[in-house]
């Protein structure tokens, strides 16, 4: 996976991400792609959750799976979820669960719910970076207002990090891949230095949805394993999301 | 400009918005969700659609699953144990997780995997 949560030079705040999914889960070796990754293809659905008509929240998912990976609370923030590896992962949360231990949250079903029941920026940081989970994640969590970006590092039961845009800084955007920003990423799977080469060429000054878009198509950002790509603008509310394809040669990963 | 070998960068693309040409497969359809109906009917207009994708990604899991134990012990194992777990998840989602089993006739045991798939993906 990549997210970006990037603000232009005006204080326009754009959040993108491609859902990477599928690895070493069956590889098709005569169209050269993962079994699972093509058949997530169809079922990636945009979804509008209303109460009493109103909308509540957006979402980019996969039919018949209950829990949100990226969406956006219009006017308010924008979230997304990355997998972070662990030796302390999912599995341990889930005997943990099975042997009765029931304190933590299920990743997913824990960004639903501060999709659907925070009510600013502020608050979805404070439920993302407290709440238990049974796996660790990266949360990239956009605002309304200018600054409001960040990158939530969990482990299953700590916040480790919290990583902001700072505009004096010259910080304009967060980016997160699958690794902690401090620490280089797995020299096999460096989709970081090249995503941020292209942000940076792109300058704060030309970002947008459109350029954000360019972005998340450049290999290996783009791989096999990317099944969408979504771009939210939280001052207007937008969420709009493509299937994607790498044509050859591409990146497994 | 690409490179032909791992991890096969190029130049960062510009001008591919509006998403065009061979790295954009479709554009994707929106669902309501009814926060008003009972959890359990949530989801039936999406699954109504859906339904054949989903068998179809759920199947490539299950022969991925018998591809490591022929006996197909493992599936079972799935469809066994995971609706005993069932009730142990927090509302909606129990709810909503019942309701998509029901409405797509794919098994409850495998729907709940697909649910919790991120935590077991670990494995």
């Amino acid at each position: 996976c990549t997210s970006v949560v990037a603000e232009d030079a005006k204080g326009n705040l754009f959040h993108g991400r491609n859902l990477d999914f599928g690895l070493f889960l069956g590889w098709d070796a005569k169209n050269k792609s993962w079994t699972v990754s093509e058949k997530l293809k169809p079922l990636v659905v945009n979804l509008d959750f209303k109460r009493n008509n109103q909308t509540v929240f957006k979402s980019t998912s996969f039919a018949g799976y209950v829990g949100m990976l990226t969406g956006i609370k219009p006017y308010l923030f924008s979230l997304t979820m990355n997998e972070r590896f662990s030796l302390d992962g999912g599995y341990i949360g889930i005997l943990e669960w099975i042997l009765g231990k029931r304190d933590g949250m299920w990743m997913s079903f824990l960004t639903r719910s501060v999709l659907e029941n925070a009510t600013s920026y502020e608050e979805a940081k404070f439920h993302l970076a407290q709440t238990k989970l049974l796996a660790p994640a990266y949360f990239i969590l956009g605002g309304n207002q200018t600054g409001q970006g960040c990158i939530i590092t969990r482990s299953r039961v700590f916040t480790i990090d919290t990583f902001e845009i700072d505009l004096k800084l010259g910080r304009w955007y967060v980016l997160e891949t699958n690794y902690d920003h401090w620490k280089e990423p797995l020299f096999l799977d460096d989709r970081r230095t090249p995503a941020m080469k292209c942000m940076n060429l792109t300058k704060q000054t030309n970002i947008s949805l459109q350029t954000l878009y360019d972005v998340l198509s450049t290999k290996p950002i783009l791989n096999k394993l990317t099944t969408y790509t979504t771009l939210m603008q939280v001052s207007k509310g937008t969420l709009e999301s493509y299937i994607r394809d790498c044509p050859n040669p591409c990146m497994p990963w | 400009w690409a490179q032909f070998i791992p991890p096969y960068t190029e130049d960062c693309r510009t001008d591919m918005y509006p998403p065009k040409g061979p790295t954009f497969k479709g554009a994707v359809s929106w669902y309501t969700v009814d926060l008003d109906l009972p959890p359990s009917k949530r989801w039936t207009s999406v699954i109504t659609d859906k339904k054949k994708d989903l068998d179809n990604m759920i199947q490539a899991i299950r022969d991925l699953a018998n591809a490591f134990v022929p006996s197909g012990r493992l599936v079972e194992l799935v469809d066994i144990t995971l609706p005993l777990m069932v009730n142990t998840l927090p509302n909606p989602f129990k709810d909503e997780i019942k309701g998509i089993a029901a409405d797509s006739g794919i098994h409850l045991g495998e729907i709940i995997l697909f649910n919790i798939f991120y935590e077991v993906f670990t494995v």
